[in-house]
Parts: C-alpha cells; structure tokens; sequence
C-alpha cells in the first residue's frame, strides 16, 4: 500500500451526494446506498464513522459528485472508458475528501454480463484517496489504479489484507473486545433490477461450444454474437468478462425483434459498425443506431440475400459479404458493389462453407470462424495457414484445449 | 518483438507524465529523457499493472495504458504531486 501523507483528524466524516448520474440504470437511492456502503467497507476496519447529511446547505466532509469533461479541478473526465473518477486526499481544503465519478460512464451495480462500470468497486477504491491511501500494486488491493472488474455482493466485501494494513496504519484497527466490536448495519440494498423487461429469458450459453452467429473485430477487441448475447475479447486476449452482455443493452436503437446478428464489422474510413440480421443490417455509431434498417441490396447482394459472414479486408480496403459457398465484394469508397460477383468462396483457398464468420485480427490475419474452430490465412494471404483449422476456444474464448467442445465433430480439414 | 511507434512512445511518455512516473518537463528547461529512466519508469507503471517488468513499451504495456483507471497519479513523489500543488 501507498498512503499519501494526509490523514482526517477526526473519526466521525459526513458525506453527502451532491449530483447523481444523469443518465443511469441506477436511481438517486441505489447510488446513495452503494456510497453508503463503500465507505462502511473501509469503516468497518478502521473505526471510523460516516454520517451522511443530506441538506444541500450541510457541509459534508466528502462530497459525491458526478461530473462532466472539465468540473473546476485538475482532472478533467475524458467520456467513456480512460478516467474513471478520483478523490482528494484528507486534509484542510474544502475539497479534500471530495469524490468525482466521470458522469460519461455506464454505471452499473450487479450487471451479471460485465457490461459498464460497476459503482461499488469504483466508489470503494476512491474512497480509499479520500481517507488518505495512495495506490497500490499488491495484486489484491482494490487500491491498484486500473479498473479490475466488479468485486461482488457490497454487503459481503471485505478489503484486502494490503488495504486493511494501510487503512489501519492511518487510523488504527477497530477495537477487539467483543463488547465493543462495531456493529455493521444489516443494510439492504434495494437491489437494482439487473435484467430489464425485455430481457431474455434464455440461459447464458456456453461460449465453449463455439457456433456463434457472428464475430467482429471492433477497434481492436473482438466481439463474439450468439443469440442474444455477446462477448469482448480485449488486444491483450483477456475477455472484458466470462459472462456475455446482452446485445439490446449495448447497441442502442438495435430493434428488439432482430434476435440474432449473423454477420458485423466495422467499416473502414469511418469506423462504423455494421450489424446484419436477415435481408437488412444496421449503422452504428459507437453503440447508437444511425438510420433505419437498410436491405443487403445496397451492398450489391439480390433482393431477400441474407449474408453468413461480413468482413472489411485492409489489404485492399474492400468489404467482402459471404453466403454459403459465394462471396460479393463491395468498395467502401466508391460506395458500390464491385462488378462480377459473387464468386467462388474456393478462392479463398481452404475456406470453410458458409462461415459464422470472419474477421481480421489484430496482427493482420484474417480468420475464418465455423463451429468451434477456426481458419488461419497469414496478412494479406488468400490462403490458408497450414495448421488450420485450429479450435477456437484456447486462443480466443479462455477455453480449455483437451476436452474442447467434445461433441463436436471432427472439422473439415483445409482443401489440398 | 515489434519496436514501438513513435506515437506509441509519445503516447506513452505522457501517460508516464500524467501518472506520476516521470517528471512534469520543466517548460522553463529543454529535457531529454534518459532511456534509462524511462526503463525505470516502465518498469514502476508495469508493477503497478501487474505486467512483466520489461522496462518496454511492449504491446501489453500499451494495451495498459488504454485500460480505464482512477484518475490520481500512481506514484505519488515529487513527479506525482506537481499536479496536487497545481491543484
């Protein structure tokens, strides 16, 4: 642990939120009792108290905000994702102790799918700065600087060992004796509904088994679809979470009747994701839709064409949309279809039929995605690797290789 | 493994400065980095991320450094604490 050289003089602190997330799953109640319960966290081992005052005209020790871009101090928020929030250190300044959230974030609390940020976990590392500790590199701390993930039940989180020992370092540990062990407020949290009402009902499948409906490489992080969920794969190759998001909640404006995704990219030159389902896809600018469904006929295909695979091509900056054992390719910047297709997917040499899909990795291959396993074609090649195909779990998906997808049968090995 | 671009090393210099690795430049000094401190200060940024220490701005570090985090300096020495006395 770090501390940070200051420290509250006294061992009962007022907190009050001053403004609440603008546009957020969680209601003005559920922040204040997630506060509520990150700072009990750090109480509960240290003795100290925190009273929360709710008049605005109260002054509070710690003042909860969430803020937008420059908010009249030295940090700045940067929108989604980058900086999450911070806090000032105790001390004499009115705004020592003071906690800002970046108000441009998703914030979550219980979210099973990993998607936003959860506020529990944010909120008891700031907390932290704001009662005096610096960050740490212990590899439990939830003082390390980056964003770990949400850290479970608030009701039942107990702090590191490194955090405890820097907590106590500042205001020595809580009293032993029985009788005078403080007591922990049964709180109840008024759970926030994790599932909205058009959720669905479903089980989480098993991304193991592979057969996803489409994968896309998006700035970098790869997305896997299967039904109503999807997965992130992040550059580093560590998935965003073991469980999937729901689609609907991350690609807003996505009608709700459309329940597969068979094909997505991202479009070269502006960026935009492309999100097929049936004879029509969708523009997406970031996770908002932009215009109404478009049909495949724009993209050069015959009218009703439905596309198992979509991918954009660097080495020629083309688009190329797969159907069974055809392909159409499409120019981006002259917004037409090229002349002559579809062709022949044996051109690309060793190609799977009607591949879940494709999409170009981070390195510049391009892979192609069946079942549970995938097709190799080294940058800029129109044919495969020789090892293909290989199964996708252990590369991608955090699988394990021996008993993957056990049922699944062998794999159509490459054309000679 | 690949070098770095030359974006990259700008990028990641002042992530470096922003998070208390490195020192703020003096705007009043003309500064040149030692490679040897910036190794250092690599070496700091990936214990603190729990990367190995290659003292590289390998691919992972980069990746690190885009990762979402609490906005207070890392390290909290002199390099740190310009921005609190800003403050």
């Amino acid at each position: 642990y770090a501390l940070s050289g200051s420290v509250w003089r006294k061992r009962i602190l007022t907190w009050r939120v001053q403004s609440f997330p603008q546009s957020s799953l969680l209601n003005p109640q559920i922040v204040r009792t997630l506060m509520s319960y990150a700072l009990t966290v750090w109480g509960v081992e240290s003795g100290l108290t925190f009273q929360e005052v709710n008049s605005q005209h109260q002054e509070a020790d710690i003042l909860i905000d969430f803020a937008r871009a420059y908010h009249q101090d030295s940090y700045p928020f940067d929108g989604l994702g980058g900086t999450l929030a911070h806090a000032f250190f105790p001390g004499e300044h009115p705004i020592s102790g003071d906690t800002h959230f970046d108000d441009e974030e998703i914030w979550t609390f219980g979210s099973q799918d990993g998607e936003g940020t959860d506020l529990f976990a944010v909120a008891v590392h700031e907390f932290g700065h704001a009662l005096g500790l610096g960050h740490s590199s212990a590899p439990n701390s939830i003082m390390r600087p980056f964003y770990q993930g949400p850290v479970g039940d608030p009701d039942k989180y107990r702090l590191s060992q490194d955090d405890r020992d820097g907590l106590q370092q500042l205001y020595g540990k809580v009293p032993q004796t029985p009788n005078d062990q403080p007591t922990r407020k049964p709180l109840i949290p008024p759970r926030p509904s994790v599932l909205p009402p058009d959720s669905p009902s479903a089980p989480v499948p098993d991304r193991c088994e592979g057969s996803f409906d489409a994968i896309a490489n998006i700035r970098g992080e790869t997305f896997f679809f299967k039904g109503p969920w999807f997965w992130r794969l992040q550059p580093s190759g560590q998935l965003v979470s073991p469980r999937p998001a729901r689609v609907h909640r991350f690609w807003e404006g996505l009608p709700s009747h459309v329940r597969v995704i068979q094909a997505a990219y991202a479009r070269r030159g502006d960026g935009r994701i492309l999100l097929f389902s049936g004879p029509q896809f969708w523009v997406f600018r970031e996770r908002q839709l932009e215009g109404a469904a478009r049909p495949l006929e724009e993209l050069g295909l015959p009218p009703g064409e439905v596309v198992d695979a979509a991918f954009s091509w660097p080495f020629n900056g083309k688009t190329y949309l797969i159907r069974g054992q055809q392909y159409w390719r499409y120019d981006e910047a002259a917004s037409r279809p090229d002349p002559g297709y579809p062709r022949d997917l044996s051109l690309w040499e060793g190609a799977p039929p009607a591949p879940d899909d494709v999409t170009v990795g981070n390195t510049g291959d391009t892979f192609f995605f069946k079942g549970a396993h995938y097709w190799r074609f080294p940058k800029g090649s129109v044919k495969t690797a020789p090892d293909s195909p290989q199964p996708m779990g252990p590369k991608w998906l955090d699988c394990p290789a021996p008993d993957f997808v056990p049922h699944t049968p062998e794999p159509r090995k490459p054309t000679p | 493994a690949s070098e770095p671009s030359a974006q990259d090393v700008s990028l990641g210099v002042d992530w470096l400065r922003l998070y208390g690795y490195l020192p703020t430049p003096d705007p009043a000094q003309a500064q040149l980095q030692s490679p040897e401190k910036l190794r250092d200060a690599i070496k700091v940024m990936q214990r603190f991320a729990g990367l190995p220490e290659t003292g590289r701005l390998d691919k992972r570090t980069i990746e690190t450094m885009h990762k979402p985090r609490c906005s207070l300096p890392d390290v909290l020495g002199p390099a740190g604490l310009v921005r609190r006395r800003r403050r």
